[in-house]
């Protein structure tokens, strides 16, 4: 496929420029409303003293999730993908120039919700990070299983919500581990701030280990 | 585009076929995890008495969704994408064959789960079912507004959850009708029944217009 040719040049070139720059890139992908959003602005919250960090966000339609991130006060661009359902390189490379590398240490891209096709096109992340949340139900990783084979990172969100449905966990974890057996899964709830420590410590292993 | 008009060519072959043949078909589309299989099945025990229903379910990878629609003993047919991620006309065309068309009634067609895509693509079907669930938050309408443009009737599951969430009904109801306000919207769980008789009067107030 002649698309894929074409990204994989743009992706190259963006993670050599933000090598260059010293910046570490993270593509974080997940159904609509499992929790990106909010996992990034509990990120921030926790980060953004000691690690100069910006966010990169991707929707079809509006600046609703750039406007949630805009508050904390962080490079924030929003991408309108005007209806296209996953982000391409060639958009974050142009984004890019919206940012001031050199002086960032992490960049955070929210992909646009969508457990099939984003995790097939590199943007040129030095990461892919995977979340599912309790409520879509333990068989996502079977039926959607792309996202889950790749992503070096999985999140289990909502877990605060396990008492009011029912969710198989063990179920869960036997797919994932079919799937990816390698990959750390952090069960985690967004709102009670469950695993979230967890989460903190493999972005801080991340950053060290790329820099 | 090529790819559009060739799929709009065997959807209106598909229309054809169905309308010959007396069949109603419903295209339900939702991101991963709404709610769509678990709407079927409550549906399928309450009208397959009365109703010559059989589904027609497409996903990814695996004919779980399949296999728990098989339990109704209806007809029922997986597609598996192999990774795409939404259902075109030519893949149901071709799943038509599998049915006995004149001695059924209903169709209905669980698409892939995806807030973005399915929308666009034509199958044939008489109306279009838009589903969220609470859990996926508010504002799916205004980030995701294909589907709830386009949709005959919007279901917002899982209203059961309510009490565990913060959801802005207001919001929602405020974005939903900004962008479609005559199409009827359905509160619903799937788990108390609540809003599951407003679905079946639509069913049947659909299949009368239809036949
Ligand atoms: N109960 C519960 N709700 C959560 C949790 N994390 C996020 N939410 C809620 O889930 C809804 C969706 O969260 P978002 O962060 O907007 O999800 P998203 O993945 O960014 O959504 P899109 O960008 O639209 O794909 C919101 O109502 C959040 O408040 C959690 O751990 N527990
Ligand atoms: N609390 C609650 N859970 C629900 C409701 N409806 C469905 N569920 C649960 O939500 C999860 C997903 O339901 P499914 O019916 O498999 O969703 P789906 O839309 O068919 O999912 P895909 O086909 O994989 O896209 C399951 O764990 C269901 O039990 C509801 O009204 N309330
Ligand atoms: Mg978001
Ligand atoms: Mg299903
Ligand atoms: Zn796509
Ligand atoms: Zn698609």
């Amino acid at each position: 496929q002649k698309v894929m040719k074409v990204n994989d040049e743009l992706a190259a070139a963006v993670r050599q420029e933000l090598t260059e720059a010293g910046v570490v890139a993270l593509n974080i992908m997940s159904s609509p409303g499992s929790g990106k959003t909010t996992l990034i602005e509990k990120t921030l919250a926790a980060i953004k003293d000691s690690v100069r960090v910006a966010v990169l966000e991707g929707d079809p339609e509006t600046s609703l999730d750039a406007e949630r991130i805009a508050k904390f006060d962080v490079p924030v661009t929003q991408i309108e993908t005007a209806g296209g359902c996953h982000l391409e390189a060639n958009l974050v490379k142009r984004a890019l120039a919206n940012f001031d590398l050199p002086n960032l240490d992490l960049l955070i891209i929210e992909n646009v919700g969508n457990l099939v096709c984003p995790v097939g096109f590199d943007l040129g992340e030095n990461a892919q990070v995977g979340m599912v949340s309790t409520t879509e139900g333990h068989d996502k990783p079977a039926k959607y299983p792309n996202l889950f084979r790749k992503a070096d990172v999985i999140i289990l969100n909502k877990i605060d919500l396990l008492p009011y449905i029912n969710f198989d966990f063990e179920q869960f974890r036997n797919y994932v581990h079919d799937l990816n057996p390698e990959t750390p899964l952090i069960d985690m709830s967004c709102t009670t701030g469950e695993g979230f420590e967890a989460w903190l410590l493999w972005i801080k292993e991340k950053m060290a280990l790329e820099s």
